[in-house]
């Protein structure tokens, strides 16, 4: 089983080691703050009152044994920035850290951190693509220039099947599932004989420029 | 274009704003603090000081125009809770919120907001996902029981094609996409004479227990 220690029980760290411990990780969970710590003792395997800026507190801990440890620390920087430094030289493997702000991750980066966590920034980057085009219901940036659209058929689209369409030649973009409206939005993997209709979702996946220029049709 | 209003200028707010701007939406920006205000002019349509908790200023706003009003302030839920509930007052058509807890979230979806964005917990369960197996690349929820997850192949698929693999048929779920290690995780949607070989990442899209039921199969 995965092997995790959250360092900084902030509220991403705390739904973090709550939803690993639940999935069955062993979770290491860090704070200096007492009452954090008493909130969470009973969730997860071991918790631990320390200062995250104590390289002599952070070695006790045996940090380099964990599978990843997640810095999760609020509203300065530096806590986090010295943090990250210590478990590199520590040799822990993996180290995930929360960035306060594109400076910090960039710093972050720069000293050595194997993956920036930044909640605040892709959910606002996400859910604007959703609100700027409202016939885009969902859009999910899978990295490298490729995502997941959920959007609503073009008029052409309606009464063909999936083979008909010739999604994939015509659009550059693969239809991966529909969801239906009428049911409760319920996701069904479609056959390439399934006739698209005005009660679907089509959900999408392709490179970004192609599902631009198929959003592109929808105005 | 889509008129947005987003009122609290936290740090998913302001990504969320200067985001929208740039994708070509009317932003209405809404804080009761200077600096962030002045922070911001320069990359919004328009931009107001103002209470969100004073419904005089609400009404003067005249935000029932707007597409979307965006709910984004920060550290106690009773701003937002007054914000919510004068807004679905005023008429609004779509009210999203950031929820700050569990309970918070609740309160809001109970007073009629019409979406909730809650980054951290949202980011928190997707990190944790894939720390806890580290087979699984990425997982997506999509909502409604399916998820979108990127992982290894198993070792039964090596060597052979998509459509000899009968995916749907025999693990319930769909490849989607594949991803070239060799070439920096670039994304190719496979034809099924595609053969499967240790270099790829599958993209696979399912519901979770049949996600669930593949990923027993890597152990
Ligand atoms: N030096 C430190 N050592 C250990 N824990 C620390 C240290 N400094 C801060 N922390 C802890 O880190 C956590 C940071 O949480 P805080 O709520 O301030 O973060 P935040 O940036 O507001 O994030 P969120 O929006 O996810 O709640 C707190 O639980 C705090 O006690
Ligand atoms: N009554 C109010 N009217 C207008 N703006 C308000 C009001 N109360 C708070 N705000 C603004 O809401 C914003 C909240 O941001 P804050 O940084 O406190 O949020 P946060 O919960 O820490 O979120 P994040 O982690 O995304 O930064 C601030 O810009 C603040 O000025």
């Amino acid at each position: 089983m995965a092997q995790i220690a959250i360092i900084g029980l902030s509220s991403f760290g705390y739904f973090l080691a709550q939803r690993l411990s639940e999935l069955g990780s062993e979770v290491l969970a860090v704070d200096n703050n007492r009452e954090r710590i008493d909130k969470i003792k009973n969730f997860v395997a071991k918790a631990v009152i320390a200062d995250a800026t104590d390289r002599k507190a952070l070695e006790r801990l045996e940090l380099e044994e964990m599978d990843t440890v997640v810095i999760s620390l609020g509203e300065d920087i530096e806590s986090s920035i010295l943090a990250a430094f210590y478990l590199k030289e520590l040799g822990v493997k993996k180290v995930v850290a929360k960035a306060l702000s594109e400076d910090h991750a960039r710093i972050l980066e720069l000293i050595g951190v194997d993956q920036i966590a930044f909640p605040e920034r892709d959910s606002g980057y996400r859910l604007a693509i959703s609100l700027n085009q409202p016939e885009i219901v969902e859009y999910i940036p899978l990295g490298k220039g490729v995502s997941l659209v959920e959007m609503n058929p073009l008029k052409e689209m309606i009464g063909k099947t999936i083979r008909e369409l010739d999604f994939r030649k015509k659009y550059h973009c693969q239809i991966v599932a529909i969801r239906l409206k009428k049911e409760g939005e319920k996701v069904i993997l479609p056959e390439p004989d399934f006739v698209i209709d005005n009660d679907n979702i089509l959900v999408m996946m392709g490179r970004n420029e192609d599902l631009e220029n198929l959003q592109k049709h929808t105005r």
